[in-house]
């Protein structure tokens, strides 16, 4: 069995602190943050974990 | 001749089995091939009669490697049905416990978070495959901003879509539309506005839902085509019946505040991200696969509306992850639950898609939905009934709403972490 999710997020990402992150720069999308993923191919993943955020 | 008639000796001898079954075999190979003539003689009569417009239902011949052309030909729900079955035979009491030791030793099975400590409880595979998880198994990512695995599971495959496609394992593509149904939902409405006035009754909302016209990023659209989308002769309606429970009123509560929260699409937004000034959008996916000896019930990713639910009765393939990679279209092919809706950041749909061994989809708040049984071809029968009936081609799916779960959302609210359902074998 499978479960396939399809969504819609905001785009763009929030840059580290070493690529410069702060007050002045980056975009405004940049500042308000887009989808980032937070798991692997072939990762194990359980209920309730995080696969990604805003 | 008469002297062969007269001199002959006549001595009767038994048929032997082989020559019986062979001669009962091509006998009912001519009756299926004298039936199946007839069949296709009425359907082209038919369509000649309606101008080639009937509906047609056409067995699925994927194509693929020889394992998957000869699995193709096998009766898969038949299989799945029977495979369900047996697992419902109850087990001898004395030997569930080496019985469900083995087949989680087999299938990995972690006995220690199973919420039943005493496994003679369960009478038989298929009760133990449903088995429930002890309070607390499972915790919730405490970012209210993350999107939760909905299922125990390994990632198959996971991005961004782009032109409507979505790319599966080993780079093999299939469309949106194909997965999810080409068809504009019935019901699309958008996210609540965030307001700034948010102690906002209840009774305020359902007096701006009774306006003629409401007032959405700018735009105005009439209710009618806010919620069912405009009316046109080309846009082919589907049987759709409200399926709902009604919602638990904490459930409700918490996901009116998500959505509040979010600056989601348009009722344009059906699966085409939106992108707006405020925040442009993209459309992503992710694949999680269960193994035999996962945890098979499934929960909301986030919290979010349901509103209307697809029913594609499929085949049945495997869907595993030799499969995934050999089968182009595997999810597109297979039965599936299509639950489509919205969440704080736009639209979002969940797709569990059923195998031959688990076939049974189960969606809690889903009164009348039935999968892999013999019930399945009734609804998608009176899809393809109605679709003759409105002289409109036939969807593929059988389409349901969640509009009286709740009065406020249109649709079944579902909070993050939420059980949704699960699959039960066969």
């Amino acid at each position: 069995s499978t479960i396939v999710l399809v969504f819609e997020a905001p785009k763009g990402r929030r840059p580290s602190f070493d690529e410069g992150w702060g007050e002045a720069s980056g975009t405004e999308e940049d500042r308000r943050g887009g989808w980032r993923w937070n798991i692997k191919p072939g990762q194990y993943v359980q209920v309730g974990q995080a696969i990604g955020w805003v | 001749l008469r002297t062969a008639l007269r001199d002959t000796k006549v001595v009767w001898k038994p048929i032997p089995i082989g020559l019986g079954i062979a001669f009962l075999g091509g006998f009912q190979f001519y009756r299926t091939q004298a039936r199946h003539n007839e069949e296709e003689k009425a359907r082209q009569q038919q369509e000649l009669e309606d101008g080639g417009k009937a509906p047609k239902r056409q067995r699925i011949r994927p194509s693929g490697p020889w394992q998957v052309q000869i699995m193709s030909t096998l009766p898969l729900k038949a299989m799945s049905r029977i495979w369900g079955r047996f697992n419902e035979l109850e087990i001898p009491y004395y030997l569930r416990v080496p019985g469900f030791k083995l087949y989680g030793w087999i299938f990995g099975v972690n006995f220690d978070e199973i919420n039943e400590p005493d496994l003679h409880v369960f009478p038989n595979l298929a009760s133990f495959f449903y088995r429930t998880l002890k309070p607390g198994a499972r915790p919730l990512d405490p970012n209210p901003n993350a999107l939760l695995s909905p299922a125990d599971g390994k990632v198959i495959q996971f991005g961004t879509i782009d032109n409507g496609e979505v790319e599966q394992v080993k780079g093999v593509t299939y469309s949106l539309d194909a997965l999810l149904g080409s068809q504009k939902p019935t019901r699309a409405t958008p996210n609540p506005k965030p307001s700034a006035d948010r102690s906002k009754s209840a009774d305020q909302e359902i007096i701006r839902a009774d306006e003629e016209f409401a007032q959405v990023n700018g735009i105005s659209y009439t209710l009618p085509n806010l919620f069912s989308g405009p009316e046109s002769k080309d846009t082919p309606k589907t049987a759709t019946e409200d399926q709902s429970t009604p919602a638990r009123a904490s459930s409700e509560q918490e996901v009116r505040d998500s959505l509040a929260l979010g600056d989601g699409g348009t009722p344009d937004s059906w699966w085409q991200p939106v992108s707006t000034s405020a925040r442009p959008t993209a459309l992503y996916y992710a694949v999680i696969y269960l193994a035999p000896g996962d945890y098979h019930r499934f929960h909301s990713p986030c919290s979010w509306v349901v509103e209307s639910r697809r029913h594609f009765a499929g085949e049945l393939f495997s869907v595993s992850p030799y499969l995934q990679r050999t089968l182009p279209g595997l999810f597109t092919l297979n039965e599936r639950v299509v639950l489509l809706g919205r969440w704080r950041y736009g639209f979002f749909s969940y797709t569990p898609v059923g195998a031959t061994n688990v076939g049974s989809i189960k969606i809690n708040f889903d009164k009348e939905l039935r999968t892999n049984s013999l019930t399945t071809d009734t609804a998608a029968d009176r899809a393809a009934a109605a679709a003759a009936e409105n002289k409109q081609p036939y969807s593929g799916f059988a389409e349901a709403t969640y509009n009286g779960a709740s009065a406020l959302l249109h649709g079944q609210p579902l909070k993050r972490g939420e059980e949704m359902g699960g699959f039960q074998l066969g």
